[in-house]
Formats: C-alpha cells, sequence, structure tokens
C-alpha cells in the first residue's frame, strides 16, 4: 500500500546553546532516557524546516501533509487523556506524490506558551510537533518531535527573608533564617541557624530540598514527595549561642522552577526542610515552602 | 558580593553560652 | 583502635591513589571526588583522639599534594573557574569544609586579593563542625594551612571603599586566629562533657594530649611581626584572657595561661601584668596558680638580671606590681594552699634578689607579709616537715644562699620572727644552714651586738 517516510524535523535555533538534555521516563517499564532537544522561549518563534523522503519503493502517495504544534498534559494514572492546552496547525503540501526528499519550511508565530517543559514521575507536560502524511489507504504517517519551552522570570521586586523560630518546649528552639524567599536556579541559599534552647543530644544537622509533585485534584489528589538533596550543615552537637552558617548552591541539582497549578493539572513545589538527629537517630524536623524560577 | 563567600551576620555568643555545659 | 586505624589508613591511601592518578591524567573533578572519599574518614567517631590525629596526619599529607597540584595548574593559567563553589557542593560538611581550605589557600596564593575575603569566610564556616575532636583538627588543619600567608603589614587608614585593603592586614589576622583559638578553645572544653561519667580520667588525659592545637593560636600570634607591645596590650592579651578567665575550665586556664607566658616576649610581660595578675586572681580553684606566677616572675627575673641586657625598665615598679597581685591573689584565693602562700612570696625574694640586689628593704618586705599571714591565721608553729615548713624554710635559706653574708641576715629585721615559728628541728637546721655558711664565707661578726644578733638566730644550737 505504498512506502513508509523518513521524516526529519529541523528547528531555526539548533545550535548547541539553544539544546537541553532532559531525563524522560517512558511506558510501564518506566525507563529512563536521556533526550536532547530543542528550547524556546514562552514568546518565541517556533519554526524550522521539515524534510520528507519516501523510502522504500521510492513513492509516496499522500492526502496532504501538515504540521501541528501541540501542548499536551499527560497524567501517568490516565494514560488514555492528553490534556491538549495548545495546539495548531500549519499545512505544508496539498495532495499529492513524493518521489523524492521534499522540504518544507515551517513557522508558529505569536504562539503563547506560558507553560513550561515538564518531565515529573507521574506527570509530563510536553510540547512537539507532529508531522503527519495523511493516506487514502494504510495507516498515516506521523512524527513527533519534542521540542522544550523555559520561560524565564525577572527578578521579584520583593523577596523577604524566610525567618522563624520553632521549637519544642523545655527540648529545642532554633530560629532558622534563609536570605530570601524566591531563588533561581543557579542561586545560592545562603541562610544560618541559631540555637536558642538545646537540651537534647544533637548529632548533626541536614538541609533537604524536596520537590512535591502534585497531580489530581480533590479526593484524586496524589503527592509524590522526592528528596533532591541532603546537604548537611552541622556536625555534632551545638549549644545555647550557637550560630550555624548554611551556603547551598542549587545549580547541581536537578530542579525546575515552582510550578502553580499547571493547566488546572498538576503543580511542583519546593521545600527546605531543616532536619536534626540526634544520638537516638530521632528526628525533629522544620519545613518551609520556598519559589524557584528560572532566571534569565 | 561573590556567592561563593556570602554569609549571613552571626549573632555573637556569649561567653557564658559558649562555655556552659550541655544542658 | 589499631584495627580500625589500619582500616581507615588504607581507605585512604587508595583513595589517595586514585586522587593522584586523576589529577595527573588532568581529571580534576575526578581527583577532587577521590579527595572527598579520603576526607570521609576524619568523619569517624570510633577512633580515639591520638588515632584520630594519626589519621589526619596522614590525610594532611595528601591534601599537601592536591594543593600543589592545584597551585602549579592555577600558576600556569590552567585555572578552573569557579573552584572555591565547585568543591561547596560535597554534601558532607567535614570533607567539604577541608577542601575549602584547601582550595581557599590555593586560591590566596595565586590572587592576594581575595585574602581578606577568603581567610574570613574560611575561619566562619568552620562553624559548622561542632564535634569538639573534628572540629579541633579541622581548625587546626586552617591554622596549619595559613601559617605563612596570614597578613602581616601595618593596617592601611579607614576607607568608605570596601574594596580598599582586600590583601588584608595584621587586624585581620589577628581577628582571624583570635576568632580561630576562642573557637577551638570552646570545643576543646567541651569535651570534657562528652561521653561516660566513668570516663572523667580517661577524658583529661586525651585533652591534655591535645592541648598543643589550641596552643598553636597563641603561637601563630606570636610569630606575628606587627604585634608589637601596643597590640599585644590592646588587642592580643585581651582576647585571650577573656577566653581564658571565661572558660572556668582548670586544664584549660593553667595550659593558657603557662603557653602565654612562654610563647611571648618578656617585653610584652612587663608591660601587661596588671592584666594577666589582675585574670591570674580570677582562675579556677584547681588551677595551680602559684605554679604559674612563679613561672613569671622567674622569666622576668631572668630577664631582668640578663647580662646583655637592659634590665628592667625603671619605671615599671615590678616588685610592687607583683607584691601587691599576689596579695590580691592570697586575698581571693581562700582555699590556696599556706605552701602556695609562701612558695609566692619565695619568688618575690628570688625577684627582688635578682633584680633589685640592693634593695633589703623589699625581701625584708616580704619576709614581714609571710610573718603577716601567718599572724592572721594565728599559726605560731609549724613542722618543718610538712609542705608549709619546707616552703618556709626555703624562703629563710633564699637570701642566706643569695648574700653569703650572715651580717646582711642580722639586718632582715623579720627573719627571727618567721625562723621561730619552726618547730625545733626546722630552727635547728636553718641555724646549722646559717652557720655553715658564714664558716664557707669567712664572715668576721665584728661587733659584740651583731655577736648577739648571730647566737639568738642560732639559739636552737646554743641552747
Amino acid at each position: 500500500f505504498g512506502s513508509n517516510a523518513e521524516i526529519k524535523v529541523e528547528f531555526a535555533n539548533e545550535d548547541a546553546s539553544k539544546q537541553i538534555t532532559v531525563k524522560t521516563v517512558h511506558g510501564e517499564s518506566k525507563k529512563k532516557r536521556i533526550q536532547t532537544m530543542s528550547v524556546f522561549s514562552g514568546n518565541e518563534t517556533v519554526g524550522g524546516k521539515i524534510y520528507i523522503a519516501p523510502s522504500g519503493s521510492k513513492r509516496l502517495e499522500h492526502t496532504g501533509i501538515k504540521v501541528e504544534l501541540i501542548g499536551q498534559v499527560e497524567l501517568a494514572y490516565d494514560r488514555g487523556n492528553h490534556y491538549v492546552f495548545t495546539s495548531l496547525i500549519r499545512e505544508l503540501d496539498a495532495p499529492g506524490i513524493l518521489t523524492a526528499e521534499k522540504t518544507f519550511s515551517f513557522e508558529f508565530a505569536n504562539v503563547e506558551k506560558q507553560y513550561e517543559t515538564y518531565n515529573g514521575v507521574n506527570v509530563r507536560l510536553r510540547y512537539f510537533v507532529r508531522v503527519k502524511i495523511s493516506r487514502s489507504y494504510g495507516s498515516n504517517i506521523k512524527k513527533e518531535i519534542d521540542f522544550a519551552v523555559q520561560n524565564v522570570r525577572p527578578d521579584p521586586e520583593i523577596n523577604n527573608t524566610l525567618k522563624m523560630e520553632v521549637g519544642i518546649e523545655d527540648c529545642l528552639h532554633i530560629e532558622f533564617e534563609y536570605d530570601k524567599s524566591k531563588y533561581h536556579l543557579d542561586d545560592v541559599i545562603v541562610g544560618k541557624i541559631y540555637f536558642l534552647l538545646v537540651r537534647i543530644k544533637i548529632k548533626h544537622m541536614e538541609l533537604q530540598i524536596l520537590k512535591r509533585e502534585s497531580t489530581g485534584n480533590g479526593p484524586n489528589l496524589y503527592n509524590e514527595t522526592e528528596i533532591m538533596t541532603k546537604f548537611e550543615i552541622m556536625d555534632g552537637a551545638p549549644v545555647r549561642g550557637e550560630c550555624i552558617p548554611i551556603r547551598l548552591f542549587l545549580s547541581p541539582f536537578d530542579l525546575t522552577p515552582t510550578f502553580k497549578n499547571v493547566h488546572n493539572k498538576f503543580s511542583v513545589k519546593y521545600y527546605l526542610n531543616l532536619v536534626l538527629v540526634d544520638e537516638e537517630e530521632r528526628r525533629y524536623f522544620k519545613q518551609q515552602e520556598f519559589f524557584l524560577r528560572r532566571k534569565a | 558580593a561573590n556567592d561563593a563567600t556570602r554569609r549571613l551576620n552571626s549573632k555573637k555568643q556569649t561567653l557564658d553560652d559558649a562555655y556552659a555545659a550541655p544542658a | 583502635q589499631e584495627k580500625l586505624l589500619d582500616e581507615a589508613m588504607g581507605i585512604v591511601r587508595s583513595q589517595s591513589f586514585q586522587m593522584k592518578r586523576c589529577l595527573d591524567k588532568g581529571r580534576l573533578m575526578d581527583g577532587l571526588k577521590h579527595a572527598s572519599n579520603m576526607l570521609g574518614e576524619l568523619r569517624t567517631s570510633l577512633l580515639s583522639p591520638k588515632m584520630y590525629y594519626e589519621l589526619y596526619m596522614l590525610i594532611s599529607d595528601e591534601l599537601r599534594h592536591l594543593e600543589s597540584h592545584l597551585l602549579d595548574e592555577f600558576q600556569a593559567g590552567h585555572r578552573v573557574a569557579d573552584l572555591y563553589e565547585l568543591v561547596q557542593y560535597a554534601g558532607n560538611i567535614v570533607p567539604r569544609l577541608y577542601l575549602l581550605i584547601t582550595v581557599g589557600l590555593v586560591y590566596i596564593k595565586s590572587n592576594e586579593n581575595c585574602k581578606r575575603d577568603i581567610l574570613k569566610d574560611l575561619v566562619e564556616m568552620c562553624r559548622g563542625v561542632q564535634h569538639p575532636l573534628r572540629g579541633l583538627f579541622l581548625r587546626n588543619y586552617l591554622l596549619q594551612c595559613t601559617r605563612h600567608i596570614l597578613p602581616d603589614v601595618e593596617d592601611p587608614p579607614p576607607s568608605n571603599n570596601p574594596l580598599d585593603n582586600e590583601q588584608g592586614s595584621i587586624s585581620d589576622s589577628l581577628e582571624f586566629i583570635l576568632l580561630n583559638f576562642a573557637e577551638m578553645n570552646k570545643l576543646w572544653v567541651r569535651m570534657q562533657h562528652q561521653g561516660h561519667s566513668r570516663d572523667k580520667e580517661k577524658r583529661e588525659k586525651e585533652r591534655q594530649e591535645l592541648r598543643i592545637l589550641v596552643g598553636t593560636n597563641l603561637v601563630r600570634l606570636s610569630q606575628l611581626e606587627m604585634v608589637d607591645v601596643d597590640r599585644y596590650k590592646k588587642m592580643v592579651l585581651p582576647g585571650l584572657l577573656e577566653q581564658a578567665v571565661s572558660c572556668r575550665d582548670a586544664l584549660s586556664q593553667e595550659y593558657l595561661m603557662e603557653c602565654i607566658i612562654q610563647v611571648f616576649p618578656d617585653e610584652f610581660h612587663l608591660e601587661t601584668l596588671g592584666p594577666f595578675l589582675q585574670a591570674c586572681a580570677e582562675l579556677h580553684e584547681d588551677v595551680n596558680v602559684k605554679s604559674i606566677i612563679s613561672s613569671l616572675i622567674e622569666r622576668l627575673a631572668a630577664f631582668g638580671n640578663k647580662e646583655d641586657g637592659d634590665g628592667i625598665p625603671s619605671e615599671i615598679k615590678l616588685f610592687e606590681i607583683f607584691s601587691q597581685h599576689i596579695a590580691t591573689v592570697i586575698k581571693s584565693r581562700p582555699e590556696l594552699p599556706l605552701e602556695d602562700m609562701v612558695s609566692l612570696q619565695v619568688s618575690l625574694v628570688n625577684l627582688a634578689q635578682q633584680c633589685y640586689s640592693s634593695r633589703l628593704d623589699l625581701v625584708d618586705s616580704v619576709l614581714a607579709n609571710t610573718a603577716h599571714i601567718f599572724d592572721n591565721l594565728n599559726i605560731t608553729k609549724i613542722h618543718s616537715g610538712s609542705p608549709l615548713g619546707k616552703e618556709l624554710s626555703r624562703l629563710l635559706r633564699l637570701p642566706t644562699g643569695n648574700y653569703n653574708d650572715l651580717l646582711v641576715i642580722l639586718q632582715l629585721v623579720n627573719f627571727p620572727k618567721l625562723l621561730q615559728l619552726l618547730d625545733y628541728q626546722g630552727r635547728k637546721t636553718i641555724s646549722t644552714f646559717l652557720m655553715n655558711n658564714a664558716i664557707d664565707n669567712g664572715t668576721i661578726i665584728p661587733s659584740p651586738e651583731q655577736v648577739d644578733g648571730v647566737l639568738s638566730l642560732c639559739s636552737s644550737l646554743v641552747r
């Protein structure tokens, strides 16, 4: 019923500086893959060239060639449904026959891509162009080429410190302070922990970054929490009045910006979890939400 | 400021606290 | 313990070998990873201080190789961008800080303009290690690494521009060492509270073995050329005494006060006797204050008596200062053993004789004070075999042996009074000593009054 086709897509910005490597999880087997893809900002034009060549018998009859730009949310527990939030089509070719490689230019300008690409445990937000070669007999030929969207945010006008006194009566009182509440992905968390009362035998203290991915709503809300790092900030037991410095660089970790209620489907939040461990392995902790953004 | 050496000002510990036995 | 140490050292050697191999092949990040693994052995809680020290020394040697490699690379222009930041990615604090100190040192050696900033950062970030043993060794590593690079130049005039004085000056070095010293003393004192109370003696012994780690801070201070008498008086000694007095720990106080005496020059001590002796009066009751003050007096007496020296400056009333402060110490420490009080008087006599040899009145004033002490305590008889008796005997022999002239002893109005306090045996011994001294020195007793005086001194032999 006619041959297949080799489809290749080249984005207009395909130089190394505008490419990123993304870890994705695929299929039932949860196999991890590393994908390199072009990256665009939210208001950038997505365009380039599509090369289509018939393979096999070197002749491809079709009833039309289109390219679509799709942005969608895919939930792990809801595989049948993809929640499309952006969908645009461009016609590339009228019905005809391809006997040799043909190049098509395409462009999606002024497409608002307000959500960032995200690959999580139970949810994925993808952008891709789909080339579709329609045929009157046999199945249509489709190829999807993912691209990433990353949106930068300006520095917030107000960025308060996160400072709080917490404790357990007669046991442990601390004051923690982190220099900001909103950080960018290459930022550094500068802070301190001040001990107001210490009546337990502390073994060590660490600062964890927790990533909480929430999917679904209401009774179907599901949270997946991942510990992105455990960073030891103190070894040994302090006494009252001790002030322990914190300096935690964020760039080594695989973090994303904070996502709040993306397309009503999922959120990704981050927390600083201060954990004190005593000699009997009892853990005392205080979680504090903080916000991450992508900076230009 | 260089991020690699940035710190918050630390509160000074009193001498009594510094040398007190663990409580 | 030996088995644990062997195991740890085996890991260190293996990781160090890997580290060097990676560095030789230009794989810096891999080399640092192996260095971090090696340093992970210093996180152990299983080794005694002695064994930990062995492990620390081996690792320090290996880190020197890393430092040397990085310095060569930096100086050859192969500077790894943001290395100071990169080493801070390490998840465990002990390896992280050892690497930070090593890299910080390389940065400073290759570019003096970051010296002030990095030195301050290193001494502050070490606060994260609050475990006494691990913290002490970490800060010792910091001190050893920085021994040749602490800024030792005069402070510049005050400026509003924070970029001025990036290389640092003497005030920065003093702040650095004094902070490091305060933190180390704190950790060292805190060691006494670790572990079970039944191990107290063992812990004290271990603490003694570690004292040099704390003392090295004082040595470093004394090596700074810009520390003159003025700076010592205003910036150094107050900082040291504040920690010594406040820590209220006998072991630390006794060691630190002795260390101050040994490590700093006598010219500094002459100018700071007041605060130093004042601090002595405030020390813990278990501190051997007598030994500290005697040690200082001996040093200054020797200094004053030096043949090629200028002697004690005339404006410094050395004897009066010591006399006054010793009286204060005795008053503030009612628990001070009597023999220690007398021993202090012995030191004073020694000082008078060495530095003010013509001033017999000073010796007599000491004898008078001693008699006064006994009067106040209603002591009328002292057993010569007791520690107190022995000290009193020493006190009476000292001027005799120094002047070698019985006629001079007769001029000491308070001498007979003190002699009479001894029991018969004691008086007999001293009298014999006096007589032998006169015979050995061929002392002629010219007048009947003086004969009377001598015979009174030797009444235990005559009657």
